[in-house]
């Protein structure tokens, strides 16, 4: 999928990923 | 650990030894946020165990857009009771 990054300005990389499917179902 | 409506976990397999962990937050319970979370993706993002706090990491998150500024506590708390599970993990493993 596609993996949008968003770098911080103090270099810290974040990838957000969709929600890993068997997790949202959790009671 | 308490259950915040933010979940963190290992993003990949943790040896015990490194000292920067890769981690994934994201939103379970989004009313149990005081902001809108922007959207309800899985972040990932690594943690240097020595030398950064929860704190740190929740507030570029808020500064990236991720999450109101209302919630800092709730990300940070969340990624305190990971990374604390983690650590008394690697004591029992390698005291």
């Amino acid at each position: 999928g596609l993996h949008a990054q968003v770098v911080h300005s103090a270099g810290r990389r974040f990838i957000v990923s969709p929600v890993p499917e068997s997790r949202l179902r959790e009671p | 650990a308490e259950d915040t409506g933010v979940r963190v976990e290992l993003a990949e397999e943790d040896n015990g030894r490194k000292s920067t962990i890769a981690l994934r937050l994201w939103v379970e319970d989004p009313k149990k946020l005081k902001g809108k979370p922007k959207d309800n993706g899985a972040i990932e993002f690594t943690f240097e165990l020595e030398k950064e706090t929860p704190e740190d990491v929740a507030q570029e998150m808020i500064e990236s857009g991720f999450f109101n500024e209302s919630d800092v506590k709730i990300v940070a708390k969340s990624i305190r009771d990971r990374v604390a599970l983690i650590q008394w993990r690697r004591e029992r493993i390698r005291p």
